[in-house]
């Protein structure tokens, strides 16, 4: 119940009316909404019980390590609703055409991927949520301070994720244990996003805010 | 740390 408070408000891409209309302007746009909302999911790290008990450096770290699975698990979430699009924002979505346009396609396929598998399992909110939190404290950073302070924190938030199936998913005991195995491709689905949008960065094409920039830079 | 300031900023505000 808790990190069902602690999610965050809508986001919208608001794209650049002045920006001429190509893969330029649709990259700015999605960079621009990536910076965004990379301040919104600090804050909402926050709101998970624990992490804000935790040292800064090891609270930086997670984020450092997971920022990128957690903006494409809400992506996939948003999207579940829809049939071959991705809701990037609630004004931005994107299909195929547009994918293949902007460059994006492998990107699209992937995270469709995603969308699939957590469709298949009819993924409800609350797991939503909780997996999101368990992709943080599970991001593998190898600059961890406490790493039994981590351990805690991840560890009570799959005691929370297991007591959720047991009450309401009775019927299928594996359940907790079958969203728990889509995070392997949720990890290889982000590092593909972070190469890609890493590459843009190279390319010095696409302007980029500074949050932006920083995350992706600690994460190469 | 130094190189991750906006970060490191954000987390520190108590909101």
């Amino acid at each position: 119940s808790h990190l069902l408070v602690a999610e965050p408000e809508k986001i919208y891409a608001m794209p650049d009316p002045s920006l001429p209309e190509g893969d330029i302007k649709a990259l700015t746009t999605l960079c621009d909404l990536a910076d965004r909302e990379l301040v919104v999911i600090i804050g909402w790290a926050k709101h998970i019980p624990g992490f804000s008990s935790l040292s800064l450096g090891d609270q930086m770290s997670l984020l450092q390590s997971a920022w990128m699975e957690i903006l494409i698990l809400s992506v996939v979430f948003r999207s579940l609703p829809y049939e071959d699009e991705l809701v990037y924002a609630e004004d931005y979505v994107m299909d195929e055409g547009h994918s293949r346009l902007t460059g994006l396609l492998d990107l699209y396929g992937s995270i469709l991927h995603l969308v699939r598998r957590y469709k298949k399992l009819k993924v409800e909110k609350e797991e939503f949520v909780t997996l999101k939190a368990i992709a943080l404290t599970n991001s593998d950073s190898m600059h961890i301070e406490d790493v039994e302070a981590v351990q805690k924190l991840q560890d009570s938030l799959h005691e929370a994720l297991q007591e959720y199936e047991g009450g309401e998913h009775q019927e299928d005991p594996q359940r907790a244990g079958k969203l728990l195995m889509t995070l392997p491709l949720l990890r290889q689905t982000a590092a593909k996003a972070v190469q890609h949008f890493y590459s843009i960065k190279v390319q010095g094409k696409v302007p980029m805010h500074k949050l932006f920039l920083e995350m992706l830079e600690a994460k190469v | 740390k130094e190189k991750h300031k906006i970060l490191h900023r954000l987390l520190q505000n108590s909101t």
